[in-house]
């Protein structure tokens, strides 16, 4: 699992 | 926020706004495929599930609520208002062959296994493929209108512009996501042989037809 991160694209 | 991704959505908005003033304005939505814009509409619920608990910023919120408002407009458009002129015999393309297989990898690949992160993977990987019904359509019609055809290239051009912001982040924010590059490539992809017939013809005043 590769890490999430913050969803600031559309 | 860089050029590039702002130039991406400018012309990701701009492929939205066209289809529904040609929907809306010619009262018909002839030669356009119901499936891809079903499927854009379940790309932008699945992926702005976090539209009202996660603030990133004003334009942030506003253009996914302009995304899923237009999107669901559009469907609405071409299956209730205008439906007498949708081309099903034309819209022929099998999405569950699209939605199961984006589903089950969705699972399978992403960077976290949690509902809101799985459904954020789907919407990536549905986005790269959801085209495909309209390419088919267009093919199959061996035609398409020019509108629909700037429509095509306004949509296209959207992620590719997405994939030099993705090289402009790597580069100045050390900032990567592999899911949403590898998808992207891929959507951008399938528009390449779009893409050539477009401006081999479409911007030479010729209508865009496809050897049927």
């Amino acid at each position: 699992e590769m890490e999430a991160y913050s969803k600031d694209e559309l | 926020m860089n050029i590039f991704r702002f130039l991406g959505d400018i012309s990701h908005l701009s492929a939205i706004i066209i289809l529904l003033l040609k929907i809306w304005k010619s009262r018909s939505c002839a030669g356009i495929s119901g499936k891809s814009q079903l499927l854009f509409a379940i790309v932008f619920t699945t992926r702005y599930l976090d539209l009202f608990t996660n603030f990133i910023s004003f334009y942030n919120t506003s253009m996914k609520v302009v995304y899923v408002a237009s999107s669901y407009a559009t469907v609405w458009m071409i299956y209730s208002k205008f439906k007498a002129t949708y081309d099903g015999n034309h819209d022929t393309f099998r999405v569950e062959f699209l939605i199961v297989p984006t589903a089950i990898l969705s699972f399978l690949v992403n960077h976290d296994f949690t509902p809101l992160e799985i459904l954020w993977t789907f919407s990536i990987y549905l986005e790269s493929v959801a085209i495909l019904p309209q390419l088919f359509m267009v093919s199959k019609t061996g035609e398409a209108e020019t509108i629909t055809s700037h429509y095509l290239f306004a949509l296209g051009i959207y992620r590719t512009l997405y994939l030099f912001n993705w090289i402009w982040r790597y580069q100045f924010e050390e900032f990567f996501d592999l899911i949403a590059i590898v998808a992207g490539l891929v959507q951008t992809v399938l528009y390449c042989d779009f893409f050539y017939l477009y401006i081999t013809k479409v911007l030479k005043g010729k209508k865009l037809s496809l050897p049927a």
